[in-house]
């Protein structure tokens, strides 16, 4: 629909831009409370410059987000959609130009919270990351597959929390599979830091 | 716009034939993973035929939801939406009279797993209910603030997960308070059975 051919026309530039300066942009996808934002203090933290990145907080209301990551000594731009469950490629492209691009290696979309809408928009990111906490349920890749289906790779966090709920991760791997062959799933938690190294690896190779 | 007053005339075709049959419909709206599906299952158990209630279960895929309720012996009719994020009136409206109203006392719709769109449509219920769990964070009400500003009543679920997660109670009621002063709080656990007691003694109060 145009409104769609729209869309992918401000993604297209964003691409460009991002071509243009060397910068790798990932989409982060997951429900409320996933655990995207706490994943980005936590990558604050494992990164130490390693990869100098800045983040476009995507939320419908308050900029507590932003402020989060702020407060971890890392740029963020708070993108409010007042309403809208999703972000689209014309608002991410103008916050992008704010952006110090120069002197940056990456940039990390995290969306409004939603596990539906924002896998329908290509908001011009190298790769959407689907964010699935191990609180949700592992039946959740089955009932919402788009997402799982478009992203170059999936995160299960806050597995410290495996002991205290049922939560299969080779049945929720299973069920990722057969939507998608090639993904790879990482399994962290960014409360005790535990496997967030390799998904660090993964973002340095895709560099 | 003309999509709205469409929904609308549809919900409101459903509250006269909820109204004709005395029938409470009441509209579940959480997170994927928040625990509406369980929350149905206990409910299941501990009402024992004291509220007589069938299930209209909203999602994108699967037919898991319904089947889980099947399980516990409720009738539960699955609605698909096959991509849209949130359930419509006039998909609600025809799947209620293919239901046995005249042996029903209430029927629970679970919409489709979002905190963001759903609030925004009227399917005819007499209460939206939202339903946060104690893992997703005490600063969601405020973020996601229309859910919690429409519902009658909001549901604390999964509160045996306290002693294991960062989730400050009073910080997240106050948050609720202050979108809306009325709303009751009820905090429980679907796993464990406590505070489920206190949901249904509402639940009576409203038939
Ligand atoms: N136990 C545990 N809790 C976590 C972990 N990561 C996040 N949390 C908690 O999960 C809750 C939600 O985390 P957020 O980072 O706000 O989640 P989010 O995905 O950014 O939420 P939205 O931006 O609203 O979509 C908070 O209470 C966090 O403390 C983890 O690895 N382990
Ligand atoms: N510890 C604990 N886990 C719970 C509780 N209620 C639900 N869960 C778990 O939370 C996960 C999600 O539960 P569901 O009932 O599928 O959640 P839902 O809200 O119906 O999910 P969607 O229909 O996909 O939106 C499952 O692994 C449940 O076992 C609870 O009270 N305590
Ligand atoms: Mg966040
Ligand atoms: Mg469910
Ligand atoms: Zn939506
Ligand atoms: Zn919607």
């Amino acid at each position: 629909k145009d409104l769609m051919g729209e869309n992918e026309k401000w993604a297209n530039e964003t691409r460009r831009l991002l071509t243009e300066k060397c910068v790798l942009m990932i989409n982060l996808i997951g429900s409320p409370g996933s655990g995207k934002t706490a994943l980005l203090e936590r990558m604050a933290k494992s990164l130490e410059n390693r990869i100098r990145f800045a983040v476009l907080e995507g939320d419908v209301e308050t900029t507590r987000d932003a402020e989060r990551i702020a407060a971890v000594n890392i740029q963020a731009s708070q993108l409010l959609t007042g309403g809208a469950c999703h972000l689209e490629a014309k608002l991410v492209h103008y916050a992008l130009k704010d952006l110090p691009l120069d002197d940056l290696d990456m940039v990390v979309v995290e969306n409004v919270g939603n596990l539906v809408c924002p896998a329908e928009f290509d908001v011009g990111e190298m790769a959407k990351i689907a964010v699935l906490s191990v609180a949700e349920g592992d039946d959740k890749p089955s009932k919402y597959p788009l997402l799982f289906h478009e992203a170059k790779a999936v995160i299960l966090t806050k597995i410290d929390l495996l002991l205290h709920v049922d939560f299969d991760v080779d049945d929720c791997i299973a069920n990722i599979k057969r939507i998608n062959a090639s993904a790879p799933v990482f399994t962290l938690s960014a409360k005790t830091g535990i496997g967030v190294d390799n998904w660090i690896n993964w973002l340095h190779e895709r560099r």
